[in-house]
């Protein structure tokens, strides 16, 4: 089953390592951009992961949605990894406009895992194909919702946003999906 | 069997998006370092991966053998990925001491991804074993064996080193491991 070992993999090897320092990186990243004063409620502190149903992902978040634009990264965090040193793990913050055009500044991106699985789905001799893709996004957002809800180190500091692939027609899906999670966390 | 969806997400996400720039920095940090002219033969040009048998992975590889010394890191590779703007893809170069003092510079790592399989092991949630974690590692290189055999992109530029762990008691054990592969390339 590829979705629960990128699960755990996406956990032990990217959101155990990076969340605990994320509320440090908003603090130093506000300190330096001033000009917005849009980062408020709790839900602008936490990273927010997209989780396409579809497992339909984009590069740059602007390409899905035009209320959404990219505004600048996080300072980056070097860890040395596997004999990698000073390893870049950094984070890219969005704003996102409402329906009355006022912007939200948030730190979003897609599950990177999901890229994996498209390809393979892909990939012939990767062993399953686009009717399981499905299935496995769903295990791949399951295990990982049970891993983080035991995890201290990632405590509230996360939102899993699974996106459903049925309202693609609507041009501004995408900014809706992440302003309902923002304003939850108000 | 979380190996075959690591070694997959090893390449798709990680190999199949460096190895061809590999050559291009390796060129551009040899103009810029000019210190050292013994990056000769082909095993240099190369991204040596250290895969081994116990999934015991150091972060900084002169921990493991005070015959290797981190020299530099070559040129920063950005790429936007998932919606994280110019993410930094890099490679650390160490210069291995042979029996005779000599100082050998290749681009060398582990395979990031046996951390996870390290850390799964460790977790009782996680649904293996300490018992299946070496199986699971030569599944790993199997599986990753073939992909790249089959890859375009990644044809002759890189090499996996598998790692016994019978060997651990000789302190130079990983130089000689490289320098063989070095060696095997001229
Ligand atoms: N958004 C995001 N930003 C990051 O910096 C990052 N780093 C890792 N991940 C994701 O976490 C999980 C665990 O990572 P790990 O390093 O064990 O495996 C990684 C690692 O073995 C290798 N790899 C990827 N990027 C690098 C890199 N920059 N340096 C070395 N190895 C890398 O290829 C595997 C798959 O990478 P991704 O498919 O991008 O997703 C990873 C993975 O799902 C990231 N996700």
């Amino acid at each position: 089953n590829v979705a629960h070992g990128l699960a755990w993999s996406f956990y032990l090897g990217y959101l155990r390592l990076v969340l605990p320092h994320l509320e440090d990186s908003i603090a130093a990243f506000r300190a330096t951009h001033q000009s917005s004063s849009t980062w408020r409620g709790r839900g602008s502190r936490k990273l927010l992961v997209l989780i396409p149903l579809n497992a339909n992902i984009s590069h740059k978040l602007e390409d899905e949605d035009d209320n959404i634009r990219f505004y600048d990264n996080l300072p980056n965090n070097e860890i040395d990894r596997a004999g990698v040193r000073g390893r870049v793990y950094k984070h890219s913050v969005y704003r996102v406009l409402d329906e009355n055009g006022k912007a939200h500044e948030c730190v979003v991106e897609y599950a990177t895992p999901l890229l994996t699985l498209y390809s393979m789905s892909q990939e012939s001799s990767a062993g399953f194909g686009e009717p399981e893709r499905r299935q496995q996004v769903l295990l791949f957002y399951r295990t990982l919702q049970d891993i983080l809800e035991h995890s201290l180190e990632c405590r509230n500091r996360y939102k899993l946003i699974l996106l459903d692939d049925k309202h693609e027609d609507d041009p501004h899906f995408l900014s809706k999906a992440i302003l309902r999670h923002l304003q939850q966390q108000e």
